[in-house]
């Protein structure tokens, strides 16, 4: 059950992104894919942030926290109509 | 909406907002459940082209094409992929996965901003008048977020995401999450690059009110708006067999109750369930009920719910009866059955008459609609309340607005309860929530940045707050309605806003994304989390930084009670503000006033302020003196300046803990 997979947002620095790449988007997926080969990316987000959001297993999350260029992995919050 | 324009003073007051062409061009984004776009209130007539800057788009799917969107209507998405991944695929038998609105909280926020006027509208007669959205030529763009289990953070912020990029004015959410840090909250996230942006961002305070400390979106570059009552009731009168009669309120339309007295009966004594009293679904004996008006207690599940377990067990009416929670706060609702709310005291008086009768009898008439209620407006119970927990040198609420049974446009796919029981539909729909007085403050920002389409969002939120009101015209103060005492600058903030003051504040105290940047470095943020709010990298200064020098304008003081033993002497706290002269030339003087003169002594200098030209900024330093009090103590005051024509006014709230 720990290792249930949950919604996680990711903020990247995208100023740390490596000189490698030309699309931050493909930064992005290799940053995930380096944590998860089976995980996909829901949105990328391009304005309010920089990053993503995707499925992960709590280890995975923690694992991809530690990846350079991650500046958090936010799990994902339940909001309600007021 | 019906009535807020009046009680707003912004019908007899067209002349003076902005005229068509600047108001056109202003685009207020909802993110909320979607849209019903058939509603009368996203009628276009009149309406020029959509803005040449508009980038957003109507996504079209089955059950929404691209005539739903029109020049009033502009953009409608929808954002699902976070919601489907935590809860599996949308089951679109009950739900559209489009932009369509099938709850119609959305369509009731969108149309309260910026609806269409609408001649004849009404919910069964009630509320009947001219329906009108704060800002009617202002467009709309919808992104649906919510869905019927809940609002996901990675769905809201890919809507704020989208909504930015498209080209809205104006953002208004009217939900939100638990309390948690800036860095780690999507809609404060959100609303950062927003105001970056210049895009005001207004969103709902919660409905967790009365108790303290139960405010939602607090981050200090949003518009957080709390829930006041307006001058309209829609009255029912209970009738109890010992001859006394008691005022509640009540929409119900339909079949009414017999002339005659009927049986009356107290739900927690016709049901074997210990929590009978509350008309939870299959509590009630149905031999128990059947034929008689049975009297519920408030809470746990929906008013309107409890009315419908009343009816599947046979009852011929309801009497739904406050308790502390909500004192006497009456929330009018569309009950399936003749059924109507009572206050707390009248409850308890009532339940004294059933357990004192052998053989208790009631009778509920319904008396329509009522204007011209006074005194109005009330802070609404259920209104979340301060101090701000997570920076409480930052005064929440900002600013009250009309909350409290308010008509606005509905979904075509749901009753007016909700339901699924309720087939009846509707055009319009009267609920109440900050949700509701959220959409309000969002419409009347769009009419400010059309009159100035160069202020900022701190500007706009300025000049609603300085020019909100907190006394009636006697004087006295806006009352609460969870207490019947006088409220707080923690229960409405600077006061009930007043638009037309707000086109002309005089002075205006400005925030620039700088300036948030240097209260990010107050609050001791890292790198990294001040990198995830504003994308880019930002090193705080060797400087000291503090959080009381965001020019906000309104003053929270939160101070720690000395422990026993310690220096008992007074503490002195200094908060300098900026003013930036929007009006004339002129001199304005500062005048204090203070609930506890004896323990705070509160000093502002200079006390005259010179503004020669426009734009120009001066600042003062306002020191409070204050003697240790006990923990939970609390003192509220008012700075103004004014120059005998602007009043430029600031709630003050100090608090020991």
């Amino acid at each position: 059950t720990s290792q249930k997979k949950k919604t996680y947002i990711v903020h990247m620095a995208k100023s740390e992104m490596p000189t490698s790449y030309t699309e931050h988007s493909n930064w992005y997926d290799s940053c995930l894919k380096s944590v998860s080969n089976s995980a996909e990316m829901l949105y990328t987000y391009n304005n309010v942030i920089h990053g993503f959001s995707t499925r992960l297993t709590p280890d995975e999350a923690e694992s991809l926290q530690t990846q350079p260029g991650i500046l958090s992995v936010l799990p994902e919050v339940k909001y309600e109509l007021h | 909406t019906t009535r807020t324009p009046e009680f707003l003073g912004i019908d007899k007051n067209e002349g003076l907002f902005p005229e068509s062409d600047s108001l056109s061009d202003v685009v207020i984004g909802v993110l909320d459940t979607g849209a019903w776009p058939e509603s009368k209130s996203f009628d276009d007539l009149g309406l020029g082209p959509v803005p040449s800057s508009w980038k957003g788009e109507c996504e079209i799917s089955k059950d929404f094409n691209s005539s739903s969107c029109n020049k009033k209507l502009i953009g409608a998405r929808f954002f699902s992929k976070g919601y489907e991944a935590t809860l599996g695929p949308i089951d679109e038998s009950k739900e559209s996965k489009s932009p369509r609105d099938d709850d119609g909280h959305g369509t009731h926020t969108s149309t309260t901003a910026a609806g269409s006027a609408v001649d004849g509208a009404s919910l069964f007669g009630y509320a009947l008048g001219t329906a009108r959205g704060m800002a009617t030529r202002a467009r709309v763009a919808v992104y649906k977020v919510c869905w019927l289990g809940g609002c996901f953070s990675a769905d809201i912020l890919a809507g704020m995401d989208k909504a930015v990029d498209d080209g809205v004015n104006v953002l208004s959410l009217s939900l939100g999450g638990g309390v948690s840090d800036y860095y780690r909250d999507s809609v404060a996230i959100g609303a950062f690059t927003a105001m970056e942006r210049g895009i005001l961002v207004s969103c709902s305070a919660g409905n967790a009110g009365p108790g303290s400390d139960s405010l939602s979106n607090v981050a200090p570059w949003i518009t957080t708006v709390g829930a006041g009552t307006l001058d309209r009731d829609f009255p029912a009168y209970v009738s109890l067999g010992n001859g006394k009669n008691f005022s509640s309120v009540s929409l119900y339309s339909g079949k009414p109750l017999p002339d005659s007295l009927q049986s009356f009966v107290y739900a927690g004594n016709a049901s074997t369930a210990s929590n009978g009293n509350l008309c939870m679904m299959g509590t009630l004996s149905p031999e128990k009920v059947a034929g008689k008006i049975v009297l519920c207690d408030r809470g746990i599940n929906a008013r309107v719910q409890k009315g419908a377990v009343v009816k599947d067990a046979g009852g011929a009416g309801m009497i739904l009866a406050n308790t502390a929670a909500n004192g006497e706060e009456l929330v009018a609702d569309a009950h399936l059955l003749p059924a109507t709310g009572v206050g707390q005291k009248t409850g308890d008086l009532i339940k004294s008459y059933i357990f004192s009768d052998p053989n208790p009898t009631a009778t509920i008439i319904f008396a329509g609609t009522k204007v011209g209620i006074q005194p109005s407006p009330v802070v609404a119970a259920f209104s979340s309340r301060g101090p701000n927990s997570i920076t409480p040198e930052i005064l929440k609420p900002d600013l009250i607005a009309p909350g409290v049974n308010i008509l606005a446009g509905w979904s075509g796919a749901v009753g007016p309860t909700g339901l699924a029981v309720d087939t009846r539909r509707v055009g319009f729909n009267i609920i109440s929530g900050t949700s509701m007085s959220c959409p309000h403050v969002s419409g009347l920002a769009a009419l400010l940045k059309a009159a100035h389409p160069d202020w900022s969002p701190a500007a706009i939120r300025s000049a609603l707050m300085t020019t909100a009101y907190n006394t009636y015209k006697s004087g006295q103060n806006i009352l609460d309605i969870a207490t019947g005492k006088p409220s707080t600058p923690f229960d409405h903030g600077a006061g009930h806003v007043d638009p037309v003051s707000a086109l002309d504040p005089g002075l205006i105290y400005d925030i620039t994304a700088d300036d948030y940047l240097d209260f990010l470095c107050a609050l001791k943020y890292t790198p990294a989390q001040i990198s995830s709010l504003a994308k880019r990298n930002f090193t705080c200064d060797t400087k000291k930084y503090s959080v009381t020098d965001l020019n906000y304008p309104s003053f929270a003081v939160p101070l720690v009670t000395e422990q026993s033993g310690g220096d008992s002497g007074s503490s002195v706290v200094r908060y300098t503000r900026t003013l930036t002269n929007v009006g004339t030339p002129g001199t304005y003087k500062v005048s204090l006033s203070s609930s506890a003169s004896e323990s705070v002594k509160i000093s502002v200098e200079p006390d005259s302020l010179s503004f020669s030209k426009v734009n120009e900024k001066l600042s003062y330093t306002v020191t409070f003196t204050t003697s240790s009090m006990p923990s939970g103590t609390n003192a509220f005051g008012r700075l103004e300046w004014s120059d005998g024509k602007h009043v430029v006014g600031s709630p003050i709230a100090i608090s020991w803990s």
